[in-house]
């Protein structure tokens, strides 16, 4: 554990904080993608099947918290906020990302095993999730303070992933081509966010 | 070595 990685991770667990924060405070989910949240509740389920294999405690128990906090997130706004959201601003098609990951992650992968492929399979889904909420964002042309934080501090945490990933190059020569590509796709989309946002 | 360290992030 270095201190990017360290960070990054933190950043995750604000980002999440901020959008439960968000919708229980002004208990409403507008201007937030059911379809990104949805996405990102299937990359934690299908990346951490590998739950009961011990790691650290920090590990388990932070997966834990990621695949209870977006099923959570999924429940707020499908259920107990569900009158405030509005489906006709949620148009990004999903299956074609589903679609295409899960290819990839047949064609790409380290090894050819159920758990492998569904972990490929989370991180090339983790890299694109955001689009949906990208494009709701492109539509109603206005986001929420709020919105922008939380889409801020999940930038931030890919960002600093990278620079993990650098750190643990040289420190420890580790190396993840996989995560690297998918990771490095996934913070230009948000660089793209940041571009727009303070263009605006 | 089935599953290297390589997982060992989130």
């Amino acid at each position: 554990m270095n201190f990017f990685r360290l960070t990054a991770d933190l950043m995750h667990l604000m980002s999440i904080f901020v959008l439960l924060l968000k919708i229980q405070k002004t208990r409403s989910c507008s201007g937030i993608s059911f379809k990104t949240q949805l996405l990102y509740a299937v990359v934690f389920v299908t990346r951490y099947l590998d739950l009961p294999k011990w790691i650290s405690l920090y590990n388990t128990l932070m997966k834990i918290f990621f695949i209870a906090t977006s099923i959570y997130i999924l429940y707020l706004m499908k259920v107990k906020f569900r009158a405030t959201y509005d489906p006709s601003q949620d148009t990004f098609r999903i299956e074609f990302l589903l679609g295409a990951c899960l290819l990839l992650a047949l064609v790409f992968n380290y090894s050819f095993s159920f758990i492998e492929v569904l972990w490929t399979f989370s991180i090339y889904l983790e890299a694109v999730a955001i689009l949906p909420q990208l494009f709701m964002l492109s539509r109603t042309g206005e986001a929420e303070t709020i919105t922008t934080h939380y889409l801020f501090a999940l930038g931030a945490y890919r960002g600093l992933y990278l620079l993990n990933w650098i750190w643990r190059f040289y420190t420890e020569n580790y190396a993840d081509l996989i995560v690297w590509i998918a990771g490095a796709i996934q913070t230009a989309l948000y660089s793209d966010f940041f571009y727009i946002y303070y263009k605006k | 070595e089935e599953t290297p360290a390589k997982h060992d992030e989130l």
